[in-house]
């Protein structure tokens, strides 16, 4: 794939 | 009718492992399918460059070749040219749209950082709380890993650009009606002395089994996307039994488990692709010594592989900008995000700063 992947940006992390 | 909310709630400590395992299916699959892509963009290369289908079914030296007759048809179906211009056009615009949203929340925190500074300058130690530019480390290190992500979203950008650059001339000729597409080819003498020999009936048999080889690769490619799996009761499992996870050791016990089979069936497809390209090069080699070229069915061929090239490339610049689109519409969704969160401790920020400067004057 071209572009950069998101994946790791998707999940949300825990807000302290 | 009682249903447990949290019956999908499990310990920290197993969300990490499935969100780990998730990421390793993810790669297997990505590499898997990887192949198959690559084998077919291969095999499409390999043909092209030996003017494979067209060669043998261009036995009138002048008309366009049924297989660059199909090839053209399906690049108009795609849209043609217009299509891909449209939205090549257009992400400028989305790479914009994104820059600004990263722009303006790294400088709502900016701007509160100035003011947080001015008044620690003027109170000193009476202005005791945490100092902005410390809060806002890990948003600032978020920020600067989204430019990372929009730099290299310019450099591919511009592969793509440059892919449309070098291939829009051919393309542009296989989008026209079939007359035009046929005064465009260079005429040559008709071969018809090659119809029904040995080595053309060889030839089209061998190609028809790479089409099957090829067929085979789409059906894997959706049979190893839609293998589906939870780790969740094996994690359970291991935390209850031994109070710890060995997720690499569970995952790619599972992993071997659900795709071995088909790795070993791509590994057999790309061998059996690597079998029939050899076999369809040494045949393709015979018909070239057979079919008497000259100059101008050199050029005719030379025009014949550049139009099956487009077509080619047409596919791959489509990919590359419905992939592109997709990354910068999923990151606004992701930017506009970490807009909020920038604006929402900025604005817990302002509230205490109103606070302190109240208490300050009061004292």
């Amino acid at each position: 794939s071209l572009y950069p992947s998101l994946e790791d940006l998707k999940v949300d992390k825990v807000m302290r | 009718k009682f249903t447990d909310i949290f019956e999908k709630m499990v310990p920290m400590l197993v969300q990490q492992s499935l969100s780990i395992a998730s990421s390793r299916k993810a790669d297997l699959v990505s590499r898997l399918v990887g192949s198959l892509r690559e084998a077919t963009n291969l095999c499409n290369g390999v043909l092209a460059s030996l003017n494979l289908p067209a060669a043998i079914e261009d036995l009138s030296g002048d008309s366009v070749p049924q297989s660059i007759l199909e090839k053209s048809r399906a690049v108009i179906q795609q849209g043609g040219l217009n299509s891909i211009e449209q939205l090549i056009k257009d992400l400028p615009e989305l790479l914009q749209r994104n820059r600004e949203i990263l722009d303006e929340s790294l400088k709502i925190l900016n701007d509160e950082e100035t003011t947080d500074n001015e008044l620690r300058a003027k109170f000193n130690q009476r202005w005791n709380r945490t100092p902005s530019g410390d809060l806002y480390k890990p948003l600032r290190a978020e920020g600067a890993n989204f430019r990372n992500i929009l730099d290299k979203a310019v450099q591919a950008d511009q592969v793509v650009k440059e892919r449309y650059n070098t291939h829009c001339e051919m393309i542009a000729l296989l989008c026209k009606p079939e007359s035009e597409l046929c005064s465009a080819i260079p005429s040559a003498n008709p071969a018809k002395t090659l119809q029904g020999s040995e080595v053309v009936n060889v030839l089209k048999a061998q190609l028809m089994q790479l089409d099957e080889i090829k067929r085979d690769r789409e059906a894997l490619e959706v049979e190893v996307k839609a293998v589906t799996f939870d780790m969740t009761t094996k994690f359970l499992t291991a935390l209850a039994q031994d109070g710890a996870i060995n997720e690499e050791a569970l995952t790619t016990g599972e992993l071997d488990t659900r795709y071995g089979a088909y790795t070993q069936r791509v590994q057999k497809n790309l061998r059996s692709q690597e079998d029939i390209l050899a076999q369809i090069q040494t045949s393709h080699q015979e018909f070239a010594a057979l079919k008497q070229s000259n100059a101008d069915a050199n050029n005719r061929e030379e025009v014949l592989k550049k139009l099956a090239s487009a077509h080619d490339s047409y596919i791959e610049i489509s990919s590359n900008l419905r992939e592109g689109t997709k990354f910068y519409n999923d990151l606004t969704e992701i930017l506009l995000k970490f807009q909020n969160k920038c604006s929402d401790i900025v604005f817990a920020r302002k509230t205490e700063r109103e606070e302190l400067l109240k208490e300050l004057q009061q004292s």
